[in-house]
């Protein structure tokens, strides 16, 4: 850090000098600037030419939203390549070096955008003075000139054959944007390249179907993704784990969701609801023999309930109605669990013929101090 | 926060600040339970190793931290698989703390909205944070009140932004009251029965905030991440560790 000696990670983006200056920090870095994705260079350097120090800072900046906005006034069509030249100005990796745009490229854009701005009462940005900028080339690259496929849009907008530039979610969204209707045309999701969720008009990106996230209206997208066996369950990643490893207390499926919700508390109009286990993909209660109080608490954490419990042992008075009862295994304690349906097996006799109540508290939450009374 | 006011101490109990030595505050956070708190995934772009964090909690004044204020380091920070920096989608990241809080009146977690449980249009609820003023940084505490606005509306603001299922959008149309720089992972809370306050978004980006372009303030949309939070935080406290 400049003037003192303190030492601080260098060129983060973050200030960490208590001066707020980090010097050489001229390097190359990937545009990420949506805007600017379509560029025929790959590599930025900051500060940029409006003066912005990141390329988040650009990307919020208030000429980030102004140049998309003036491209679709179609006032010149290497708008946005000048836009970009300044808002991300090209780095030569080789040299770690800033390409400005060439000076006419700047001239020819305010010549033409900046009276339309001036209709709307807006300025043209500060800070866009085109004599800053080099002469156009005479054969060396100094400065940068657009080529003539330069596309005028980003990859998130839609060209509208007018040529303005609208954002790519409001093409067909049932409303023209254009005004030759270009954006509501040729709307199915196969002609965009994109998967049609089944029943409902949502187009996604192919590599959103069957990634763990639902992004079509009825989850269709996660739907069908995997094929497992009939002893097999599938996992929320569709990962398919044997049926006997559901809720066994060790994580199979890489997105441990074979251990998700094996603890419940049945549906009840008593303050106690019974304990409910989930194995091996069928409900059981839990038998109450040798039950701990530590047992309880873990229970309602694992249902996202705080304590202290309540524990009732209920009596299973109906003998002849075959129960589906756990068992808690001999020496659990000294087995290191850290659910509760790790410390349960099938099968046993359950001695006591009754089985374990719950009451859990919901954890406190969202509750502010009372104000102070004071008195006047 | 533009336009708002300085907070009363203990008011906001679930507020927190994720600081990183030398630079100090940098991020709002939000406690959501005794060891977990949450933040924006965009405030650990370069600095996603756990070690270099702390989070303050219990402090109303930066500059002088009370005897109600807890600190703890950071643990582990789980960031949002899908977030995507180019277009500030999925911003949503989850700390957890090296060890529990001690709950007091000072220093108390927020209610996470159940999954069909959403913020209504035209409400009113609070945004806060040590976030810029508009004409500086401040030290103490800030609060301010927002409305609550429709997806499709907020897209109008937002001509060449994509706003999405996983955002919200709260504030005015003339900016008057705003999120700003600083404030990013701090609470967007609306209080409801009983005088309970629930986390319905995280302050995660805008138009810059102190400048001629106004609109109003984009956080994450909770209520979309509440089945993620819970599974996440799920899977660490009883399947890893």
């Amino acid at each position: 850090c400049v003037p003192s000696t303190s030492c601080s990670e260098p060129c983060s983006g973050v200030s960490n000098c208590v001066t707020h200056n980090q010097t050489d920090c001229s390097q190359c870095e990937l545009i990420n600037l949506e805007l600017c994705m379509n560029l025929p260079y790959n590599y930025t350097t900051f500060p940029n030419y409006l003066g912005h120090r990141t390329q988040k800072e650009a990307s919020l900046s208030w000429e980030s939203s102004l140049f998309p906005a003036l491209v679709q006034t179609n006032c010149y069509k290497y708008l946005m390549f000048f836009a970009c030249t300044i808002l991300v100005p090209k780095c030569d990796p080789e040299k770690n070096q800033q390409i400005p745009p060439c000076r006419s490229l700047c001239e020819h854009s305010k010549e033409r955008c900046e009276s339309v701005l001036g209709v709307v009462g807006l300025q043209w940005p500060e800070d866009t003075y085109c004599t800053q900028f080099p002469e156009d080339n005479n054969g060396n690259k100094t400065c940068l000139m657009p080529d003539q496929d330069v596309k005028e849009c980003s990859p998130s907008h839609f060209r509208c054959r007018s040529g303005r530039c609208i954002l790519t979610s409001r093409r067909c969204d049932g409303q023209s944007d254009c005004e030759d209707d270009s954006d509501e045309k040729n709307c199915g999701c196969t002609e965009r390249g994109l998967f049609e969720c089944p029943s409902s008009k949502v187009c996604i990106k192919h590599m959103m179907i069957c990634d763990g996230f639902p992004d079509c209206p009825g989850n269709f997208d996660e739907k069908n993704c995997s094929f497992c066996k009939e002893n097999e369950m599938v996992c929320g990643n569709h990962e398919c784990v044997h049926r006997n490893q559901w809720c066994d207390g060790h994580k199979d499926c890489k997105d441990s969701s074979d251990e998700w919700g094996c603890v419940t508390l049945s549906k009840s109009t008593n303050p106690e609801s019974l304990l409910i286990v989930h194995k091996s993909t069928a409900d059981y209660h839990v038998c109450a023999d040798d039950w701990e109080e530590e047992l309880s608490w873990m229970a309602c954490r694992q249902i996202g309930l705080g304590g202290p419990p309540v524990t009732e042992i209920v009596k299973e008075y109906n003998q002849s109605h075959r129960r589906k009862w756990l068992h808690l295994v001999p020496n659990w304690k000294r087995k290191n669990i850290s659910t509760l349906q790790a410390a349960l097996v099938r099968g046993q006799p359950c001695r006591s013929k009754s089985r374990v109540s719950l009451l859990c508290n919901k954890e406190d939450c969202g509750r502010r101090p009372a104000a102070r009374m004071n008195k006047r | 926060v533009i336009g708002g006011r300085t907070s009363r101490p203990g008011r906001w109990p679930w507020q927190c600040s994720l600081q990183s030595d030398p630079s100090g505050h940098i991020c709002g956070c939000v406690l959501i339970g005794k060891k977990w708190a949450l933040t924006v995934a965009h405030c650990f772009e370069g600095r996603e190793n756990a070690a270099v964090w702390k989070v303050l909690f219990g402090i109303n004044n930066l500059d002088h931290p009370s005897a109600f204020s807890q600190t703890r380091t950071v643990k582990r920070i789980i960031l949002h698989p899908r977030y995507n920096r180019a277009v500030v989608d999925y911003d949503i990241s989850i700390i957890e703390l090296d060890e529990e809080i001690n709950e007091t009146s000072y220093v108390r977690p927020v209610c996470l909205p159940s999954k069909d449980q959403v913020a209504k249009p035209d409400t009113y609820c609070y945004i806060t944070g040590w976030g810029h003023v508009g004409n500086r940084m401040p030290f103490k505490l800030q609060e301010g009140e927002v409305r609550i606005i429709p997806l499709e509306q907020c897209q109008s603001y937002f001509d060449m932004k994509t706003i999405t299922s996983r955002m919200l959008c709260a504030g005015y149309e003339s900016g008057t009251v705003d999120s700003c720089m600083g404030d990013s992972g701090g609470p967007l809370v609306c209080e409801q029965s009983e005088g309970r306050w629930t986390l319905f978004g995280l302050t995660s980006w805008g138009s810059v905030c102190f400048s001629k372009v106004l609109g109003p303030g984009v956080y994450s949309n909770v209520t979309h991440f509440a089945d993620w939070i819970q599974k996440q935080i799920y899977s660490y406290t009883f399947l890893l560790n």
